[in-house]
């Protein structure tokens, strides 16, 4: 599927029509903690994919549990979203964008904004003194 | 900007780098030039030089266009989603999706393919994960993991030159502007917006 110019291309030319990958968590808005959504293991498989869920049980359940809502707010954190913890639509756009398929997370080291975030509250940057 | 863990970078040894394309792959010379201009953009910041060789099983960085399951257990998901992937130094593979509606020149927001890929911002992008970079969240950052189809992103960004030049030092020959000069001379004649 090369197209060496857009201009080669004819108007209302379209490829076999698949469904792009990811169209389906669009179904997610307005998802919230401690409910549970049919299909939402899918979405768990993607932020464990991308580095967001670190720990692979052997099947992701559909619950929007604790581990699912940390991995939404770090994920809403490294792109620059509101950081809600809530499937928002803001979030879904993105989510649903092509990618790159490397990881934003590596091992828990590589970790764009929210490693900064995390260095910043873990480290000794600032120091009080009482006076 | 970021790097992977353990900051992996190529070793000062290697600093001229090859470069092969798969040869199943059967690429015509105007999309292996695609990629010649992405790893200028490179080359432009740090001292290091890309050449292409035809020895696609001794060249440094390789290459390929791949489908589904490809071997290196990242398979990939059809039409959008994951794009491309490429591992970091010295390991030298770059996958792109075969099922993608890969665009080489003009200006690819005017695709009236809706979910068509602009093959140099993605080539451009993952040069950065060969050359030691992670994922950026500087959102003009080529390091920035996602692109809509139909956009076209191949400038370097600060915090991308920033980070490639703490790992190999700055070219000698860079004066420190912007690489826009690049992408002007080469795609004259398009109205691409910056």
């Amino acid at each position: 599927r090369f197209f060496p110019n857009v201009s080669s291309i004819p108007p209302g030319f379209v490829p076999n029509a698949t469904a792009p990958a990811w169209d389906s968590f669009k179904k997610f808005a307005g998802c919230r903690a401690g409910e549970n959504f049919d299909g939402l293991s899918k979405l768990k498989q993607y932020f464990h994919y991308f580095g967001y869920i670190p720990n692979s049980p052997s099947n992701f359940t559909d619950d929007f549990d604790d581990a699912f809502e940390s991995a939404l707010k770090t994920y809403q954190q490294n792109f620059n979203l509101n950081v809600t913890g809530e499937l928002d639509q803001q979030t879904l756009n993105k989510l649903v964008q092509p990618r790159c398929g490397n990881a934003d997370i590596v091992n828990g080291t590589t970790t764009m904004n929210s490693g900064k975030w995390m260095a910043f509250n873990s480290t000794s940057l600032f120091h009080t003194v009482g006076h | 900007y970021t790097f992977f863990p353990g900051n992996p970078h190529w070793p000062d040894s290697k600093r001229d780098l090859t470069y092969s394309f798969f040869p199943g792959n059967e690429l015509t010379e105007e999309e292996k030039s695609v990629f010649a201009r992405a790893f200028d953009r490179w080359s432009t910041v740090i001292p290091m030089t890309f050449t292409q060789t035809d020895s696609f099983t001794t060249a440094d960085i390789r290459i390929g266009f791949f489908s589904g399951d490809h071997g290196d257990g990242e398979p990939f998901d059809g039409v959008l989603g994951t794009l491309a992937h490429a591992f970091s130094p010295p390991s030298g593979r770059l996958h792109l999706d075969l099922d993608e509606n890969w665009v080489d020149s003009g200006d690819v927001s005017t695709s009236p393919i809706l979910s068509a890929v602009d093959l140099e911002s993605v080539a451009v992008h993952e040069i950065g994960h060969l050359l030691g970079l992670g994922h950026s969240s500087v959102e003009e950052a080529i390091m920035y993991p996602s692109i809509p189809s139909r956009t076209r992103k191949v400038e370097l960004a600060q915090d991308d030159i920033d980070g490639i030049q703490q790992l190999y030092g700055k070219n000698p020959n860079y004066n420190g502007t912007s690489t826009s000069s690049i992408q002007e001379r080469e795609t004259s004649g398009a109205d691409y917006v910056h």
